[in-house]
């Protein structure tokens, strides 16, 4: 509760403290299952093996920690435009709720968020989603991705999807006769056969 | 252009400029890709029938030839190519992220490979033909019955001081060599890593360089039998091989001797740190990031432009159809991933610079930060490969029923990625070598290195 009353959502630095806490605490949870595990008896490696699926969470609360606190400290060193820096910054906001929100079990569970908190969260990332809007297509777009890598009619930087897919289609083996071969040899007799017992 | 898409990119309100430079390494990196984009785009060579109506067969025989195109004509692109990064670039717009059958294996792990665990003698025997194209190489270590777990391979590579030879051998059919790409039917050598026997003791996995296809006619080798693996999931152009060895022997010379030795008598040096030979593990786990990231971002680029362009419904009756990209519950699908391309992206950048760093250090000797990459490289390899892939498959969702099609691009961009979660080193056994090193470094309260130093510190 007294860690709660400092959580600023809006400050990435605060949410890189709780991506580090949750890390730390899941890492600690697993190294002292372990010794339990080591005291009660168990070597090593038997203790290892039981605590996997704790470890495992640790883990990857760890790379997490990892990709967030990377992903801030970036943006921060980078020389960037004042409009630039801004929408990198909403899209490490996005990234670093996000995930607070999609794990938010984990977050609750070293004591680091409350319900509310995690509501709080939830509406925090539905109000960013407006912010990032009018630059979603250029952020794909600055990658450069041409449309001969992508392969993709859906994806095309011109954005003529319709007439493309349906050129796309036209290339399909079954189109090359308007006739398949097969008519004749199973719908055809299918039909004969549907058409006489009728009579 | 579509006005739609159009309106959307009047309304950005960041320099665009600014950002694809960032994203291309910068002003000059950016134009040289530019150039190698155009050469590529505008060579009628390179063009060929969409892959998505083509057999297994006929796209085999069509990314062999591009494959092969590209290393004839690569000497004409002079400067532009000038490193491995920008070959990468170059090999990635001609065969569009599909296998490079004379480039993937051969630069990607066997070249590599060469470099950091062959002698000098050793290198100029076969690094020089190997960048020359005069052999063609791949890196067979997993095995029928064991991936992963590198300790459980099975094929022995027994020392005899009499011949001074060893004999490569596959005891079982589990230990046959499967999986390796371009092994079945491309390639004419191979890094085979088996357990060293000397005297009787065995000093665990090496690699030994094999021929394993004749020079004049390409057939298999005595003692050898070679062949594709048969179709999978995706990545279906690939020879992905198996490989049997009996009894074949090869001379001293070909076990890579950089860091651990047998001499003439049978005497084993060992190598100054036991995991020198997996370096090429590391360095490719650390590229795995990068696809990582740069597969998700394509996943995007693709779900987010189509968004933009398709409408769909009426919210209020007789109102306009609606962009799908205008409804929170799409931005809700989309947003966070796109964000995660970006994470993605600086994160990879991260990990490809500590690579460099490390092995540079481990060149001269310096091997302090070898167990701290090799624990970010596994965890971070099986954190991001898993949003990624689970990423790009809520992209296809995200386009409704067209995304199903082969037509969206991102089927094959799934089937395409997802082997990345379990090649070179399964998801689940990289994260538990992730948390092994994280666990230690807590419980023997040790600082270690900086990215877990956090570990002690007061919450």
């Amino acid at each position: 509760p007294q860690m709660r009353q400092y959580v600023d959502f809006n400050d990435l630095d605060t949410i890189c403290k709780l991506y580090e806490q949750r890390a730390r605490g899941l890492v600690k949870f697993a190294a002292n299952k372990v010794e339990e595990e080591v005291r009660n008896g168990e070597d090593l490696v038997g203790a290892l093996n039981k605590v996997s699926v704790h470890s495992v969470r640790a883990a990857n609360a760890h790379c997490h920690y990892f990709v967030v606190k990377n992903f801030v400290d970036e943006i921060k060193t980078l020389e960037l435009s004042p409009g630039l820096r801004s929408v990198l910054m909403d899209l490490a906001r996005l990234y670093a709720l996000d995930g607070l929100s999609k794990n938010s079990g984990e977050f609750m569970e070293e004591g680091l968020l409350s319900g509310k908190d995690v509501k709080q969260c939830h509406q925090l990332v539905v109000e960013l989603l407006p912010k990032i809007r009018p630059n979603a297509v250029s952020l794909v777009d600055s990658y450069e991705f041409s449309d001969k890598i992508l392969m993709s009619v859906l994806g095309r930087y011109d954005g003529n999807v319709y007439p493309n897919l349906l050129e796309w289609a036209m290339k399909s083996e079954l189109n090359k006769t308007d006739v398949i071969p097969a008519y004749e040899k199973h719908i055809r007799p299918l039909l004969k056969r549907h058409q006489m017992s009728k009579l | 252009i579509n006005p739609d898409i159009q309106k959307e990119r009047d309304t950005r309100t960041f320099d665009y400029e600014e950002l694809a430079m960032l994203l291309n390494g910068g002003k000059e990196e950016r134009e040289k890709r530019k150039k190698i984009v155009s050469i590529v785009e505008s060579d009628r060579d390179y063009d060929g029938p969409d892959p998505s109506f083509m057999s297994r067969m006929d796209r085999f025989e069509e990314w062999m030839r591009k494959s092969s195109l590209l290393v004839k004509k690569k000497e004409k692109l002079g400067e532009l190519v000038q490193d491995h990064k920008d070959f990468m670039f170059y090999n990635l717009n001609v065969t569009k992220k599909r296998p490079n059958v004379f480039f993937d294996l051969h630069y990607g792990m066997f070249v590599p490979t060469l470099m950091g665990q062959a002698t000098d003698e050793q290198r100029a025997k076969w690094l020089i033909p190997a960048i020359n194209h005069e052999i063609l190489g791949t890196y067979a270590q997993t095995e029928m019955g064991h991936g992963t777990f590198l300790r459980g391979l099975e094929t022995t590579a027994h020392y005899d001081p009499e011949t001074e030879e060893f004999e490569i051998h596959s005891p079982t059919i589990s230990s046959i060599k499967w999986w390796p790409g371009t092994l079945g039917k491309t390639c004419n050598h191979a890094i085979v890593m088996a357990q060293l026997y000397t005297r009787g003791v065995c000093h665990g996995i090496h690699a030994f360089m094999v021929q394993i296809r004749n020079m004049e006619d390409h057939t298999s080798m005595p003692g050898i039998t070679l062949g594709d693996i048969g179709p999978k999931f995706g990545y279906n152009e690939n020879d992905n091989g198996f490989l049997k060895l009996d009894h074949v022997r090869v001379p001293r010379d070909n076990m890579l001797m950089k860091h651990s030795q047998v001499l003439e008598d049978g005497t084993y040096v060992a190598a100054p740190r036991k995991n020198l030979t997996y370096g090429t593990m590391t360095m490719v786990r650390s590229f795995i990031v990068r696809d990582a990231a740069y597969a998700l971002a394509r996943a995007c680029t693709i779900a987010i432009r189509y968004s933009a362009v398709r409408r769909q419904s009426e919210l209020r009756p007789g109102e306009p159809e609606p962009q799908i990209l205008s409804y929170p519950t799409q931005q809700h699908k989309l947003f966070p991933l796109l964000a995660t391309s970006y994470a993605f992206f600086f994160a990879q950048l991260h990990m490809v610079e500590m690579y460099g760093s490390v092995n540079e250090a481990v060149g001269k000797g310096d091997y302090s930060n070898m167990q701290e990459l090799h624990s970010v490289s596994s965890g971070l390899k099986a954190f991001t490969t898993w949003t990624t892939n689970s990423g790009i498959e809520v992209c296809r969702m995200s386009c409704g029923g067209h995304g199903y099609s082969l037509a969206s691009g991102l089927p094959e961009l799934y089937t395409y990625f997802t082997p990345n979660c379990t090649y070179e080193g399964e998801n689940t056994v990289l994260m538990l070598q992730n948390a092994r090193y994280l666990i230690k470094c807590a419980r023997e309260g040790s600082n270690g290195a900086k990215s877990v130093a956090y570990i002690h510190q007061d919450a």
